[in-house]
């Protein structure tokens, strides 16, 4: 089976070039084994 | 009579012997391209997307029939004697960890009860950072990334993207959400209730490239998206990633094909085709909606915040409707409300 989680979380902006990069960061790779529970990003 | 009787005592020994073999081979093929795909990914070598024979064989196949069978199956009691032995080989062939079960395995019934066992208190616990958003199950990160674009598509494997409005269902409040802060910069959130209040004043826009408006008061938003695959052996319950108000539960019959590796790669919008159920509702940064896909072997989802849901029931043939089935849950606006961690489904088999 299969999760897939859809959420809205903040950006900001860097002023220069308008291009989003955003607040959100991922604290995981493509691959990593998870727990439920574990922090998947901050 | 009698010579021809004796001729045959070979054929059931036969057969068996030869069904056994067969088995054996797809068996050792199967774990020879898991290697070379285990291989590949440690090289970084990325399989584009590929349907093949085998994925149009599929369609043609009663999966549904075949996972409710399966459901039968398991569901059968198993001997007290029988119980860890049993539970012990599948833990040995699926790396399932069998100390962290909350209950000794002579307690589970049938395996259908193990598979879907609860854990040890403290096993999991929950990262208590409340800017962190935690995994709502345990698993293998397939893909995760920022939803850009208006089409706002998600990468099923490289070479073929889905889209999320058709994961989550036309009526998703997602639309809205995005429309809501396209049209009106000034709603405010009302308590969640009725149309204005589906609207939220975060802005996601899925115009790209996005534009900075330095006057803005408001934060921006974006969407993101995390894919979590379960392995049979894995623990199967489901938890909130964070604080969480559901909104509305929708439950799409669909299909039950696998959702193996194998099966991203070869199988057309997988997880948009196949039964799921949809929990959509609010958290401290906005819109969030969790997709629990089912498969062939795990075709049912139970829902801890309503245990009347059915799923993975005998197809109607003449009410083939793509419709999902959608609850909003009481109180209007506030749902059902869950703290990050605590229980919101469980995955079974058949």
């Amino acid at each position: 089976s299969t999760v897939v989680l859809v959420f809205q979380a903040p950006l900001s902006r860097s002023p220069e070039n308008g291009e989003s990069s955003s607040d959100f960061k991922f604290l995981v790779q493509r691959g990593d084994r998870v727990r439920a529970g574990e922090a998947l990003g901050r | 009579g009698s010579s021809k009787g004796n001729g045959d005592w070979f054929l059931l020994p036969g057969a068996t012997v030869a069904t056994l073999l067969m088995l054996g081979v797809l068996h050792g093929r199967r774990m020879y391209e898991d290697m070379k795909v285990g291989e590949a990914h440690e090289k970084g070598i990325e399989f584009e997307f590929q349907p093949d024979a085998k994925s149009a064989f599929l369609r043609l196949l009663p999966l549904r029939s075949i996972s409710r069978c399966w459901g039968v199956l398991t569901s059968v009691e198993i001997p007290v004697s029988l119980r860890s032995r049993v539970y012990g080989a599948w833990a040995r062939a699926f790396h399932s960890n069998l100390e962290e079960a909350a209950l000794p395995l002579e307690e589970y019934a049938t395996l259908q009860d193990f598979f879907v066992r609860t854990l040890k208190e403290g096993s999991r616990p929950i990262d208590p950072d409340p800017q962190c958003l935690v995994s709502p199950v345990d698993g293998t990160v397939l893909r995760f990334g920022e939803i850009k674009g208006a089409g706002a598509m998600i990468e099923q494997v490289k070479g073929f993207s889905y889209s999320v409005f058709s994961l989550l269902g036309a009526t998703s409040f997602l639309p809205t959400i995005a429309k809501g802060d396209m049209q009106d910069e000034s709603s405010e959130p009302e308590n969640v209730s009725g149309e204005k209040s589906r609207k939220s004043w975060w802005s996601i826009s899925f115009a790209s490239p996005k534009v900075w408006n330095p006057y803005s008061s408001r934060p921006m938003k974006g969407l993101f998206y995390c894919v979590i695959y379960l392995k049979p052996g894995d623990y199967h319950r489901v938890h909130a990633p964070a604080d969480w108000n559901i909104l509305a539960r929708r439950h799409f019959s669909g299909r039950l094909y696998p959702v193996n590796e194998r099966a991203t790669r070869t199988i057309r919008n997988l997880y948009v085709e196949n039964e799921r159920v949809v929990l959509e509702g609010l958290w401290q940064e906005g819109f969030m909606a969790l997709a629990a896909v089912g498969a062939t072997n795990i075709g049912s989802i139970e829902l801890s915040i309503e245990p009347e849901l059915r799923t993975n029931q005998a197809k109607k043939k003449f009410l083939h409707s793509e419709r999902p089935e959608e609850r909003l849950y009481e109180p209007d606006g506030v749902g059902r409300t869950l703290k990050k961690g605590d229980e919101v489904a469980a995955f079974n088999m058949g």
